[in-house]
């Protein structure tokens, strides 16, 4: 996709939920990232 | 419509056919679903398989052509497909160049980063699961175990992957995995296509851990944050990871940038491991030798 | 979107839903009624004038409004009982987009919803790996395991096999990201928390309408939120897409300057029809109210 609707922009996301993961340490190394999650979620809002 | 000629496979949960769309005179292949056996109903890798095929449209992951029940079976119609990567690499008679190993990587890395794209894993990716098309495309297939990549709360089984290409943090038991587990399976399809064996033939699941950390080094929680509190790494043998001259000597005939794609799939913390954009993008796919025209690959 | 099978095999417009909710109805009212001649024919002589009269006042097949009625009826009772068996919401609603195909294609004279309701919801599980085995899903809902397997093959064809379903919530979350950096610090993170619970409550119960045929996932939810609060989601929808127009406005009469934000943001092929989206919201939202 050439040009995304949007742009990721992870500093300004409060999302209590998906941040809690990050301190989970299930999650880390398991290779959990935000940034994979807030991608998704902003392409499906934008397909 | 189509016939079913020759049986050519039978797996646990399907047999396949070569047979003929019969209007267009097009070869094709039928997986027909074994139902009778399972009993919670239509199984689990039919379901897969029908609901991911038919999202994906890519030349370079296999095509579901029809979809049709027979008799009280499911039959999956899909494109026709000679051989696969295996056969190809176990085939000694067959000679390949470090730029036909460089068309099939790529090919392969289009076609997983279109599933990735689609936001599905496909969790079983080996060198016989990259059909070749007559015209020598690499097709993705086999997706019995793929699933879209979960919400970030699903619990995933950490018992995917075949295990000679199962990624580090599956066999130490991860449940929120991602899509690079899918990376680091291409990172050892990778090393087999270069090597001609396969590269971490693990004889069972803790042997393939041990032959994985022994081959790759022991990741320590400096370089993957939390790995030591997964519950089975503190019976691991502790590895130094090899330096870049002893991959240089294992890997004779890579090159630079061929070795910095592979340690960049094959990096231990998924986390830091490279996307399939990442791969796609490295430099060894613009250096020389060009990637061979698929067409002309023997 | 425009590849996946819920867009190519499952998108229609409002006639062309009416048209095909109409023709399953045809199919199925002329195989009743060749049924009713034969079994007149061949009946005659055991018929009494009492039930050849019977028969012809009672035996009147439905119409395609009627199964509307039972169908939405039996939707709601997927979604209660699936929600019942406290299932994840997709599971939930790939249920209800599964039941309300399913009848799109069949007749509820043919197959009588009761006896895919279960089976819809047990296909909706393995479909969403939320794999429940037919044992312990039989003793959950009391349905017997036959009675759950029956169908599960109809259903499937039925669905063109088209398993793979984009429900609007994941846009939701979407959106709540993206309006959090497009209206940056003009909203309250707590305010927008609660529209979001708020917000994917309506798309649950939206989902029981036609909508999910007629609309993206992503216009769902926008109107969805709209309903919820409709200033918020207008200020978002203008921040972000209608500034191209303005801009292109603005710089008709000044000087040569804005000339270039003229050219970049026209070109854009990624614009959109702010318009056209802003109208494809209001139609929505008349549906799901």
């Amino acid at each position: 996709d050439p040009f995304k609707r949007y742009i990721m922009n992870e500093i300004v996301y409060e999302d209590p939920f998906i941040k809690d993961l990050t301190k989970k340490n299930e999650y880390i190394a398991s290779g959990f990232r935000t940034d994979f999650v807030y991608d998704r979620l902003l392409t499906e809002a934008f397909m | 419509e189509y016939t079913k000629e020759k049986k050519v496979g039978e797996g646990t949960y399907a047999v396949v056919y070569l047979g003929t769309k019969q209007s267009t005179g097009r070869k094709i292949a039928i997986k027909e679903i074994k139902t009778s056996e399972f009993k919670d109903g239509l199984d689990m890798s039919a379901i897969r398989e029908v609901k991911y095929l038919q999202e994906i449209n890519h030349i370079n992951v296999i095509e579901l052509v029809d979809i049709f029940m027979a008799y009280n079976n499911l039959n999956l119609v899909l494109e026709y497909l000679p051989t696969d990567l295996e056969v190809v690499i176990k085939d000694q008679n067959i000679l390949f160049t470090p730029a036909d190993i460089k068309s099939w990587m790529l090919m392969t890395l289009r076609g997983v980063y279109h599933c990735h794209r689609n936001f599905i894993l496909h969790r079983d990716l080996k060198p016989n699961n990259l059909l070749i098309s007559p015209d020598g495309q690499i097709k993705v297939a086999d997706f019995g175990l793929a699933r879209a990549i979960p919400a970030p709360y699903d619990v995933l089984t950490s018992n995917v992957v075949t295990r000679w290409y199962r990624a580090p943090e599956l066999l130490l038991g991860a449940k929120h995995y991602t899509s690079a587990v899918d990376v680091w399976s291409l990172g050892i399809i990778f090393a087999e296509l270069m090597l001609r064996i396969p590269y971490l033939p693990g004889q069972n699941d803790v042997d393939q851990i041990d032959v994985t950390f022994r081959a790759l080094g022991t990741p320590t929680d400096k370089d993957w944050p939390g790995v030591s509190k997964f519950s089975t790494y503190t019976q691991l043998q502790t590895y130094p990871p090899p330096s870049r001259d002893e991959l240089r000597k294992r890997f004779i005939a890579a090159s630079e940038n061929a070795l910095d794609l592979m340690s960049g799939m094959l990096t231990m913390n998924p986390q830091k491991r490279w996307t399939t954009i990442q791969c796609l993008q490295s430099e060894y796919f613009t250096e020389l030798p060009p990637p061979s025209d698929p067409s002309t690959i023997k | 979107f425009r590849s996946s099978s819920q867009y190519r095999l499952w998108s229609f417009t409002k006639e062309q839903l009416d048209t095909k909710r109409v023709d399953t109805n045809a199919h199925a009212v002329a195989a009743i009624e060749e049924k009713l001649t034969m079994f007149k024919k061949d009946y005659a002589s055991d018929i009494s004038e009492e039930d050849a009269k019977m028969i012809n006042e009672k035996a009147i097949p439905l119409t395609a409004e009627e199964e509307l009625k039972l169908v939405d009826f039996y939707a709601k009772k997927v979604q209660g009982i699936a929600q019942h068996l406290n299932l994840p919401t997709e599971v939930v609603s790939s249920a209800l987009i599964f039941f309300k195909r399913f009848y799109l294609e069949n007749s509820v004279m043919e197959i009588d919803p009761k006896t895919i309701v279960h089976t819809i919801i047990f296909l909706a599980c393995k479909s969403e790996n939320y794999f429940i085995s037919v044992d312990s899903f039989s003793k959950k809902t009391k349905a017997s395991r036959d009675t759950i397997l029956k169908y599960e093959f109809r259903i499937l064809e039925s669905l063109k096999f088209s398993l793979l379903c984009h429900h609007p919530f994941k846009p939701l979350h979407g959106f709540f990201l993206d309006i959090q950096n497009v209206l940056h610090g003009k909203v309250d993170v707590k305010y927008m928390g609660e529209i979001y619970t708020k917000t994917k409550k309506r798309i649950s119960d939206a989902l029981l309408t036609d909508v999910a045929f007629l609309f993206t996932p992503p216009q769902i939810t926008l109107a969805a939120l709209s309903l919820e609060d409709e200033q918020l989601t207008e200020k978002y929808l203008e921040t972000k897409f209608s500034n191209t127009d303005t801009i292109i406005e603005a710089s008709k009469d000044t000087n040569e300057k804005d000339k270039d934000s003229e050219v970049i943001k026209e070109d854009r092929p990624d614009k959109i029809n702010y318009i056209l989206l802003l109208s494809l919201i209001d139609q929505c939202k008349e549906v799901m109210s």
